[in-house]
This record gives C-alpha cells, structure tokens and sequence, in this order.
C-alpha cells in the first residue's frame, strides 16, 4: 500500500499526540527524554485501544486513528 | 459504566440549574426543551429532580462558548470536542460546557444533536464518567439516535442507580409502559445468540445485531463493536439481510421492502430502493437473508425455508424459484436468518447455530454456534 504521504502522517501524529493529552494524561515531556516519551506514548495508546476495544498493540494503526478523528466528549477516559 | 474516583455525586437529589446563555443554532424554545428532555433521561430513574433558576448560581451551569471559554479547557473548533462537564462539586462542578463552533440540532441527523449530547454531559454532572459499552450514552464517541425513540441504555441506568438508587415514584412491579426495556448491548460471547445479518466487506465482514455491527479484520482475532448509526445515521437498526455484491463492489442492506447500498463504508445516493429493484417478485415483503454464490454468479436471497436465485449480469430472478433451502442445502434446519459465503463455504444461520456448507458440492460439513466468527 502507498506509504501516507509526509503531510498526512506528521498531522496523523499531531491528531494522536493531542488526543493522547487531553483523553489519557499523556505528558507532555517527550522533549526531555525521548526514549521515556516513546514509552509513555505507547502505553496510552494501548490504554486508549483498550477502552475502545480495538486491537491492543500500542501502535498507531488506521482504525485506531479512525477512531480518534471522531466527533465526542471533551471529558477524559480516565475516570481519575 | 464508570464514576468518578471515590464515587463523586451530589449530596442532595433535589439539584438546581440554569441556561446562562444560548446557541443561535437553534431557537431558545428548542433549547429549554433538549435541555429540560436531557435532565429527565436521568431524573426518571433516580430520585434526582431538577429545578429551573433564571438568575444566580446553580448547581447545573449550561453555557455556549468557543476556543478558550475560560475554564482552562478550550474547545478546538468545528467536530473533535463537542462538549465537557465537570464533576458533582462546589464552583464549577456540575457545570456543563457546549462548544458554540458546532451545529447544535433538534429534530434532524445532520450536526450534533443537543438533546443527546446535553444527556451525555449531565451524565457527567450528576458523577458518571465514561462507559466502554459502545451502546452506552456514557460513550465518548457521539453517534445519532432518534431522540424521540431514545431509551436509557441499561449500562447507563445500572451507572446512575449505583450513585443514587431507583426512581422512588416508579414501582419495578408496574414499570413505566412508555418505556420500553432498557436496551442493552450483545455480547459477541453469548452461545446463544442470534444475528440480524452478515456480510463481508472488501476483506473485513460486518456481522449485524440490533443497532450494532461488529467488524471483523482477516488478521485480527479482536472484532470491534460499533453502533450501526455512528457510521450510517440513514441506516436502520434491526436489518434483516445484507450482502456483498462483488460484481458491483457494493453491500445491499434489506429491511422490510427497502433496500440501501454502501460502497466502502460510504451510503450510496438514490437509496434506499424497494426489493423489486433487486429482481425480487412484488409479492416478497421482506427477505432474512443473502449472499453472493461465487460459484455460480447468483444471488440467492432467503425468505426462511424458502430461497430466489438472481442473476446479476441478466439482472433477473432465474425461473423455477423460489425453491425449499432445505432441497439443496441438504441437511439445513430452521429459517434461514442470515447468510454468508466465506473461503469457499456457504453459511446459513438458523438462530443461534450456524450451517457450514461446501460452496461447490452443497455438502452439510459442520453445524456451528451463530458467534463463530466473532473470536470467542
């Protein structure tokens, strides 16, 4: 399949970032230490495929951004 | 269901709100009244009650605004975000948000439609937070049901009861005759279960249950339930049939005499039509199921026992039907409520088993449970 062209991609990592932040606590310290930010990142996005139901594999993948980009509630997933 | 961290709520059932300003989406009688609807979806099953105030504080605070609004959660423009809430608490807890940048709605599909999205948020006021039952009006992902049909959905009464308890003035002996049973959602692992319809899509299948669909990925064991109208709002819920054409690289959706047609995951225009458009005689009122016989290019469209065969490419119903399933599908029992042809097999559901049949010979080979290709 046609890779996702550079545009789409960095804005697909732009729209997971910000969902993962303002849905799932994700910190925003990626620019400290890269590798911890790497790790942080995954772990949400496999709470975030957990709570939806979708495959949990903490990478990105089309139904899980599918499921981003869709119109919801601006309260967290995170109870706490 | 979920609440919030030590089961936040309100330490009164007697709560107060207001309406401190207004979307021009919509006229301010149609707002009072989705916001009045929204507040009773939650009073008619607890002993909450709620009092309208026009000036002050409220416990409820409901306003409109856009982008930064003030409480240090800015909204983000038309669609992601529609709306927030806070927690039960002093201040600003309780209160309730709407982004002013979406289309607010009363009575149609199109933009987000107030009422159901004010039940949500006040879901959130009175303590609960987000539900994972994608049937739930806890969800977080918004999808459209007709407000003048909307149920409470069981997970979300059990959530609420769970704060407060039952509505005192309702005797569960007598329950409310407006009111049907709570809908609930199925369960892919129930060995009882029974599915409205089952189809394949471009190498995924879509197996159909109420207002639901669960989608099935080739390399995934995980199928992903769905609201059939967070995807298709015209789409109607409880379908009876549906199938791929591969020759039109379309899915035909049947309910009654009407038929729709996706391509992709996109509706068609100029749907829905009647079955007739489909070859099918005038005196068919509603088929249980369909598929696409690769092997022989038919269509073949079930009415229980009984079954047409369609020619696509002639598009015309084939002479000498309808003919008895169980006559050439040896060994079927039951009507046929759904029907699928998959890597080479025919399967035709009958309640809650499933008939696998050899597509080429029509051999009988296993009887399965109706759930089989949901990964339990």
């Amino acid at each position: 399949a046609p890779l996702l062209p550079p545009l789409s991609s960095t804005q697909d990592q732009k729209v997971v970032e910000t969902y993962l932040m303002k849905f799932y606590d994700l910190k925003n310290e990626t620019d400290s230490d890269p590798h911890r930010g790497v790790h942080q990142m995954t772990l949400k996005l496999k709470e975030m495929q957990q709570f939806f139901g979708l495959e949990v594999t903490g990478v990105m993948d089309s139904n899980t951004l599918e499921v981003m980009k869709k119109p919801r509630c601006g309260v967290p997933d995170l109870a706490e | 269901y979920t609440t919030f961290p030590g089961n936040t709520k309100w330490k009164t059932n007697k709560l107060t709100y207001r309406i401190v300003n207004y979307t021009p989406d919509l006229p301010q009688s149609e707002v009072d009244r989705a916001i009045e609807n929204a507040l009773q979806v939650w009073a008619r099953v607890t002993p909450l009650r709620f009092t309208r105030l026009y000036s002050g504080t409220a416990d409820i605070m409901i306003s409109f605004g856009r982008g930064d609004h003030g409480d240090g959660y800015p909204f983000d423009g038309p669609d992601g975000t529609l709306a927030h809430a806070f927690a039960p608490s002093v201040g600003i807890g309780g209160d309730a948000h709407f982004d002013e940048d979406e289309t607010f709605t009363s009575r149609s599909s199109s933009g987000y439609n107030l009422f159901l999205v004010a039940a949500h948020e006040f879901g959130h006021a009175l303590g609960l937070s987000h539900s994972t039952d994608p049937g739930a009006l806890m969800y977080p992902v918004y999808s459209y049901t007709d407000p003048e049909r909307f149920s409470l959905p069981l997970d979300d009464i059990r959530g609420i009861q769970s704060l407060y308890g039952p509505n005192p003035d309702v005797t569960p002996e007598k329950p409310d005759p407006e009111k049907p049973t709570p809908p609930t959602t199925p369960n892919a692992c129930d060995p009882n279960l029974v599915i409205d319809g089952i189809t394949t899509l471009r190498g995924e299948m879509m197996v159909f249950k109420n207002r639901f669909f669960w989608r099935v990925y080739p390399q995934s064991n995980q199928p992903e339930l769905t609201l059939i109208k967070s995807f298709w709002p015209d789409i109607p819920d409880n379908i009876d049939a549906a199938y791929e054409s591969i020759k039109a690289d379309r899915v035909f959706i049947f309910k009654g005499e009407k038929v729709w047609a996706l391509s992709g995951y996109d509706v068609v225009s100029g749907y829905p039509k009647t079955l007739s458009s489909m070859g099918l005689p005038a005196t068919v009122k509603r088929i249980t199921a369909a598929l696409y016989d690769e092997v022989s290019g038919k269509t073949l469209f079930f009415d229980n026992k009984y079954y047409y065969s369609y020619d696509e490419t002639k598009r015309q119903m084939d002479k000498g039907y309808p003919k008895l399933v169980e006559k050439s599908f040896v060994g079927m029992q039951g009507g046929v409520t759904a029907a699928l042809q998959y890597r080479g097999f025919t399967y035709l559901f009958s309640g809650s088993n499933m008939h696998e049949f050899s597509s080429r010979s029509k051999k009988l080979h296993r009887v399965l449970r109706s759930n089989y290709f949901l990964g339990c």
